[in-house]
């Protein structure tokens, strides 16, 4: 899944 | 985190500060798109989700929050306790468009056909669309107070270095992800014509009129 690769955008 | 993000997120919550300041100070949103604001609340509202299932930083945690809550503060303001000032007739771009292409958009494009990530998905390309309205609104009318000119600065220069970070994000860790930086170069790109007119004008004191 890769939202704890890149979601930690804002 | 990168020095182009952190300035990145201070410029968009000054943005946001700056709007609720304009409207709270003067007790009026007249020149605001009340459309935008709409649109950036389901952004934030679809985006952030993950607050519940996904934790980052308390930095993530606080700033979502806050995202999430001005955006439904600025909202109420603009359709409930301040909405005799809200100028309805100005505010006339067909907006449900904006959406819907969106909404097709993600759908069709997305890094995983999930709920959760087709809604992020959703968030990226509306946010990229989302301030048509208010800047609709601008050329309608031909002028904008200067309060909300520099918003509109913020606002445009926060996805701009965004851009900058994700630039080194690439080159430094190796990350890319081309939804948002698609997206988000559009959503730079729709403010050029604004961000020119700032320089030249409000920048040197006068206001933001269009060139007729």
């Amino acid at each position: 899944y890769h939202a704890d690769r890149y979601h930690d955008e804002l | 985190m990168n020095v182009f993000r952190l300035i990145g997120d201070m410029s968009h919550l000054a943005a946001i500060i700056i709007l609720l300041i304009k409207i709270w100070r003067s007790r009026s949103c007249s020149g605001i798109s009340g459309k935008s604001q709409l649109l950036f609340t389901a952004v934030f509202t679809c985006r952030y989700l993950d607050l519940f299932t996904n934790f980052v930083s308390i930095y993530n945690t606080t700033m979502k929050i806050f995202f999430l809550a001005s955006s439904y503060a600025t909202i109420y303001l603009i359709f409930m306790k301040f909405k005799a000032t809200y100028n309805r007739n100005h505010d006339t771009f067909r907006f449900e468009l904006l959406i819907v292409v969106s909404v097709i958009l993600a759908l069709l494009i997305n890094h995983e056909f999930s709920a959760t990530e087709i809604l992020w998905t959703f968030s990226i390309y509306l946010e990229a669309v989302a301030i048509l309205p208010q800047l609709f609104m601008i050329t309608k009318t031909g002028e904008a107070e200067s309060i909300t000119s520099h918003y509109l600065f913020a606002l445009g220069s926060y996805r701009g270095l965004y851009i900058l970070n994700w630039i080194y994000r690439y080159y430094v860790e190796g990350h890319l992800d081309w939804i948002a930086v698609l997206s988000g170069i559009v959503q730079t790109g729709l403010y050029c014509d604004f961000f020119y007119l700032y320089i030249t004008r409000v920048m040197k004191g006068k206001n933001l009129t269009l060139p007729a």
